[in-house]
């Protein structure tokens, strides 16, 4: 079998002027995980690296870069799958994590569980050694710009986002 | 969001997918992509898919299930994943995109939004798009 990998951004509202730096986003993060499938490497893998890739990078709404909740707060949702066995790990509403993917993995692969939430979430990432990070290093100047547009009297963030998935 | 799916040289597929979430959302608002079947779905039978888009009107469709229940209808991964996306509009006035790979290395980036961000490689060549007809 010949390895392929697939990524995607995301389908919410690009701005015209980083349309380059969305696209060698996504470029980036395709040719590491293929990188992981030409060297012998697992899909999981290969799906696991391409997403750190994209939540390390402020352009995409995961990670560092998320988007804000009402109260100007990170809260992140992550899943992973292995179609070899569906096994599946998740994590939702986590906070101060720079990457959930790794953690909805170490879900997967060291619980019984399918998905931790919030405070269970957070008490197990320690519990497996994965570093806390402040909430603040995982709030981009854009994300907390939007947040802040939206806070103003007679903004409806769900409306104007309708259409744009 | 961000997500990936991928087949390995084995022939075992994979899904990932992460995720803010909806800006300005309520606390504790949890959408689709931590949900089985909605945010991604990874069966090495059909194939691997992870979705983006409206949280709840993918939760409604499970549409990563959906998708790849299209394909053991006999489906291509884009019939599939129109299909797929079609239905959500139909059904739930939903919109979103998708990424699929079938278990014999076909593959798919589809969306009834405006863009999406995606890139795939395969057989050493790279290819990516932002809008429709890229």
């Amino acid at each position: 079998m010949k390895p392929v990998i697939v990524v995607h951004g995301g389908a919410g509202t690009i701005v015209k002027e980083y349309e380059d730096q969305y696209r060698s986003g996504v470029n980036r993060a395709a040719l590491k995980g293929y990188n992981v499938l030409k060297q012998g490497g697992s899909a999981l893998t290969a799906v696991e690296e391409a997403v750190v890739v994209m939540e390390d990078d402020t352009l995409f709404n995961a990670g560092c870069g998320s988007v804000l909740n009402e109260e100007g707060e990170v809260e992140m949702d992550a899943i992973i799958m292995d179609g070899k066995n569906l096994a599946s790990g998740a994590v939702s509403a986590v906070r101060c994590i720079a990457n959930p993917i790794k953690l909805a993995r170490l879900v997967m692969e060291k619980t019984d569980h399918m998905l931790l939430t919030s405070k269970g979430a957070s008490l197990f990432a320690k519990s497996q050694g994965i570093q806390e990070v402040p909430g603040e290093t995982l709030i981009s100047e854009r994300s907390r710009e939007r947040w802040k547009t939206n806070l103003k009297p007679g903004s409806n963030p769900v409306v104007s986002q309708i259409g744009l998935g | 969001t961000v997500g990936a799916v991928a087949i390995d040289s084995e022939g075992n597929v994979a899904c990932a997918t992460s995720t803010g979430g909806l800006t300005n959302k309520m606390v504790g608002r949890v959408g689709d992509t931590a949900c089985i079947g909605s945010g991604g779905y990874a069966d090495n039978i059909v194939g691997a898919v992870s979705t983006t888009g409206h949280g709840e009107s993918i939760m409604k469709m499970v549409l990563a299930k959906q998708v790849l229940h299209y394909m053991e209808q006999g489906m291509t991964a884009e019939e599939a994943a129109e299909a797929g996306l079609n239905t959500m509009k139909t059904r739930v006035d939903g919109f979103g995109g998708v990424i699929v790979v079938s278990r014999s290395g076909d593959w798919a980036a589809k969306f009834s939004t405006k863009q999406m961000t995606w890139a795939v490689v395969k057989a050493d060549v790279l290819q990516f798009g932002i809008y429709h007809n890229e």
